[in-house]
């Protein structure tokens, strides 16, 4: 089982669209998937048709006290994929965990079960727009970090601060093996030079970390949520889930001694 | 003076491009304007040109100790705008500032001295899209809240999230007179139904708080911030800086008695 947090302080780069689309893809091709959102927004719940309100689960009460995160699990209507869905009480959360001795090791003590005993391939972390408490808990508690990027100039500064991060969570001890495992180029548009430039510009700087697969920006992609579908099942023959099957491909690929 | 926060915890919504482009047209229009980069990514800071770390100034010592806010402003080489650049020590301001006793109202205490003497009609906040200590200060801090909203889905979900804080915050008496005077649309994209539906669904609920002036999505208005430029500078003929200077106006004439 690998944890992987999808992670980028910028906000609007892609995090819950590459969260979920990736999670639904993975689970279409047999991979047994739990998404956790970790978004006081829940996005990702609301991007698959649910709610954290409704379903009453979340990761705030084990975050804050001895509650299992098994006991916060839901099934989607989807095969192979499950959730803990994602609500405002977690905004509340990042003060609660910020007073406590361990304020960065919470979520890793509260997965760890999980990862003796849950029958999963992967558990995909869908990360709140921040460097605060949820964000650093996430890469305390992940095997890696997936990055996805924008094709635009902010998204590009952000690159070297979260680089940046990540080798102070290694370095603290908190969690020694983290590493930059994988960016993810989003809302690739052919029309701007923009775009072209900032995928030069990472690809430059980080060789073989950024995947092959772009996602193009596309109108469906941004439709789909409103649905509470992934792309596969609101356009499953379009630019959108063309784009996230290939990357949940090349990722399994990345994974195969997983 | 006003001081009006530009936030909205939605990421990538327009919130930095929209605080910068809007200080640069009032700054043009001979209104005073200081923009304090609130966001550890400081991405309004590197939009003007300028970096937090050179300047060594940001709000970070005014927030954890009795440093003034008066000292960390830094003059930009535009006429009337004056900045308090970002960096990433904002970050560290979170954790710390949440172990205090005031913790909600430190912004507002060091932002106290400039409301009583700088000669300033309008003080801006980019906030960092959280619902973290650095926004509900900057909530605290504000006589009003100014929110761009993308026209996009999860944006239009976050509106009643946004509502729901500004609430608790005026309800908890730390800042009793917190309104929510404005909502902005931006990227609007002519091309999709999306961007009209959710139009007509924020102005449905909103009414006149929903600024008549929209943003469309333009190439050059994502680019500009890769050369340090507002857009009035960057392309001073164009559909973004048609935008924003219409924006600005419209924003005058409802601070008339400001
Ligand atoms: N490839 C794409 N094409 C078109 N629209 C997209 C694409 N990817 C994401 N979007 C839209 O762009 C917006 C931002 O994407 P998303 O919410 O996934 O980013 P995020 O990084 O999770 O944001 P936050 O920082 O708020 O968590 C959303 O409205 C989403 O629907
Ligand atoms: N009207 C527009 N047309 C085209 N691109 C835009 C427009 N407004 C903003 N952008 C681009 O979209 C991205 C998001 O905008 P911006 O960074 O201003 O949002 P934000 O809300 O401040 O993000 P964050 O939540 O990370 O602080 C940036 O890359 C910006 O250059
Ligand atoms: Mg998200
Ligand atoms: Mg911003």
């Amino acid at each position: 089982m690998k944890i992987i947090a999808i992670a980028n302080q910028k906000g609007g780069v892609g995090k819950t669209t590459t969260a979920v689309n990736l999670a639904a893809c993975l689970a279409s091709k047999r991979k047994r998937v739990l998404l956790i959102d970790l978004d006081p927004q829940a996005n990702a719940t609301s991007a698959l048709g649910m709610s954290g309100e409704e379903e009453g689960k979340s990761m705030y009460q084990p975050l804050i006290s001895e509650a299992t995160a098994a006991d916060q699990i839901v099934a989607t209507r989807f095969d192979n994929l499950w959730i803990i869905p994602g609500d405002i009480n977690l905004a509340g959360a990042e003060i609660e965990v910020a007073r406590q001795e361990e304020h960065l090791t919470r979520l890793r003590t509260a997965l760890e079960p999980l990862r003796q005993g849950a029958p999963l391939d992967f558990v995909l972390l869908d990360c709140p727009p921040s460097l605060g408490i949820l964000m650093t808990n996430a890469l305390a508690a992940a095997d890696e970090i997936l990055v996805p990027i924008q094709c635009e100039y902010f998204a590009l500064e952000g690159l070297s601060k979260i680089d940046h991060v990540i080798h102070q969570i290694a370095d603290s001890g908190a969690n020694p093996g983290l590493r930059l495992a994988g960016i993810i180029m989003t809302m690739f548009d052919v029309r701007t030079n923009l775009s072209s430039q900032v995928v030069e510009e990472v690809r430059k700087h980080f060789g073989d970390t950024v995947y092959k697969t772009m996602v193009p920006r596309t109108v469906r992609l941004g439709e789909a949520p409103s649905f509470g579908k992934p792309i596969i099942e609101y356009e499953p023959v379009g630019a959108g889930a063309i784009a996230y099957n290939a990357l949940a491909k090349e990722f399994i690929a990345r994974h195969r001694e997983g």
